[in-house]
C-alpha cells in the first residue's frame, strides 16, 4: 500500500494513533475511527469500527493491550485493522460477516500504561491512577471487572503495590468503565475477545471460579479450532481452556465480565513466546505472531457469524 | 527511564503442589521486588519471574536449597531492552 507504517516493528502511542486515522482515510467506505472515552491521564481511547452499513448490527468486540508492557499485542493488533480493512471486497468469508456484522477494534487499551513503558519503565503493566493511602500507583486493569470482583484469588490481588492488584472496587479504573458502558449501550455484541502475551493460551471463562460456564462444550470446541488455525502457520501450539484450567483462578477479568453479561462467545488469547523472550518478543516476530493470530480469530469470527443467538 | 541492568528472568519448572507453595511463598516477600511474568499456579505451567539484580543471589540460593529447577531465560534483560529500543530506531529510520 501507499503507506509507510512498518508493521514489522514497534510504535509509540502516537504513531498507532496516526496510523488508525491513515487506516480511516484508505478505507473510509468502511473504517471509522470512535472515541470510547479518555483515560486516567485523559489520553483518548480510540476504538475502530469495521462497517459496511445498517445500524446496530449484532457485532464482535476485539481488544489489546490491556497490560501496556504486552507490545506484541499492539503491534498484532495494528496489523489485524489494517488486514480486516484490506481484506473486505476479496476474502469472501471476510466479506460475508461484515455484510453482516460489525467490527469494533480498541488498538491500545491502556494507552497510559503504554505510554509509560516507553518513557519511564518498560515493564510497566498496570493502569497509572493512584491509590488514595498508598504510595503505589496503577491497578490492574484484568482484574477491575465486575465479575466475582475482589473475590479470593490467587490471581488478584488487593495490594495496591501488586501488579495484579485488583483496585478498590469494581470498574474503578475508567479505561475498564469506558469499554463496560459502550458495550452495554451498543447493546448488540455477540463476542469479546481480547489479546494478551505470552505463552500461547486460549482461554474461555471462567476464571473467576473454577466451574465450567454453560456453552462449555460449544466454546471448548470453537477454541480448539481456532488454535488449529493458529498452528496451521507457523506450528505455534496454544492450549484451549477455561482461565482457571489453564491458569489459575483469577478474579475480575474481562472475558468474565463479558460471558456473564450474555456475550457467549468470549475468549482470551496469550500470544507467542515460543522461545526465552518473555512478553519482550524480538519486533521480527511480530508479522507472524499477527498472522497466526489472524487465522485463530478469523475462525471464532466465522463461528460467530454462523452461528447467531 | 528506568534500567533493568543485572535483572534476570528466571523458568522455574514446579514439579508439585509444595513446589508451587513454596514459590508462592517468594512471591509474598515484597522486598525481592519479585515481577512474575507467569504466576505460580496450575502444574503444567512454568513459571516466569523477573528478579532485581540484588535480588538473584538470594533467589537461587533459595531454589537451589530446596532443589527446585529453573532455567535462565533472560541473562541480563537490559541487553534484551536495548536491542528492543535498537529496532524501533531503525524501523523509523526505515519509514522516514
Amino acid at each position: 500500500s501507499s503507506n509507510t507504517f512498518n508493521y514489522g516493528t514497534y510504535h509509540t502511542l502516537e504513531e498507532i494513533y496516526t496510523e488508525l486515522d491513515h487506516l480511516v482515510a484508505e478505507y473510509s467506505s468502511i473504517v471509522s475511527k470512535l472515541q470510547i472515552g479518555q483515560s486516567y491521564e485523559k489520553r483518548p481511547l480510540y476504538v475502530l469500527k469495521f462497517s459496511t452499513g445498517g445500524s446496530n448490527r449484532p457485532a464482535i468486540w476485539l481488544d489489546a493491550g490491556i497490560h501496556s508492557r504486552e507490545w506484541v499485542t499492539q503491534a498484532s493488533a495494528i496489523w489485524i485493522a489494517r488486514k480486516i480493512a484490506s481484506d473486505y471486497g476479496k476474502d469472501p468469508s471476510i466479506t460475508s460477516l461484515l455484510n453482516r456484522m460489525d467490527i469494533f477494534l480498541l488498538t491500545v487499551s491502556n494507552p497510559d500504561g503504554y505510554v509509560f513503558t516507553h518513557t519511564t519503565n518498560r515493564m510497566w503493566r498496570k493502569t497509572r491512577s493512584k491509590n488514595q493511602g498508598s504510595l503505589c500507583i496503577g491497578v490492574d486493569p484484568n482484574r477491575n471487572w465486575d465479575a466475582g470482583f475482589g473475590g479470593r484469588s490467587p490471581g488478584a490481588s488487593s495490594k495496591p503495590c501488586s501488579e495484579s492488584y485488583h483496585g478498590p472496587k469494581a470498574n474503578s479504573e475508567v479505561e475498564v468503565k469506558s469499554v463496560v458502558n459502550f458495550i452495554k449501550n451498543h447493546g448488540n455484541i455477540r463476542a469479546f475477545l481480547t489479546l494478551h502475551s505470552y505463552s500461547q493460551l486460549l482461554m474461555y471463562p471462567y476464571g473467576y471460579k473454577c466451574t465450567k460456564p454453560a456453552d462449555y462444550a460449544e466454546l471448548d470446541a470453537v477454541g480448539r479450532s481456532a488454535a488449529n488455525s493458529i498452528r496451521s502457520l507457523y506450528g505455534t501450539t496454544f492450549r484451549v481452556g477455561t482461565i482457571c484450567n489453564v491458569i489459575y483462578q483469577a478474579s475480575g477479568g474481562s472475558i468474565d465480565w463479558s460471558y456473564d453479561n450474555g456475550i457467549k462467545y468470549s475468549f482470551a488469547f496469550e500470544l507467542r513466546d515460543t522461545g526465552r523472550y518473555g512478553f519482550l518478543l524480538p519486533s521480527n516476530q511480530i508479522i507472524p505472531t499477527a498472522e497466526e493470530t489472524w487465522l485463530g480469530l478469523k475462525t471464532i469470527m466465522e463461528h460467530v457469524r454462523d452461528n447467531s443467538y | 527511564l528506568e534500567t533493568f541492568v543485572g535483572h534476570q528472568v528466571l523458568r522455574i519448572m514446579t514439579r508439585n503442589e509444595e513446589e508451587v507453595e513454596k514459590i508462592q511463598l517468594l512471591e509474598s516477600l515484597e522486598h525481592l521486588e519479585l515481577d512474575f511474568w507467569i504466576n505460580p499456579s496450575a502444574l503444567a505451567q512454568p513459571v516466569d519471574v523477573r528478579i532485581p539484580a540484588n535480588s538473584v543471589q538470594a533467589v537461587k540460593a533459595f531454589l537451589e536449597a530446596h532443589g527446585i529447577q529453573y532455567s535462565i531465560l533472560i541473562e541480563d534483560l537490559q541487553v534484551i531492552l536495548d536491542k528492543e529500543k535498537e529496532d524501533m530506531a531503525c524501523g523509523q529510520q526505515k519509514e522516514r
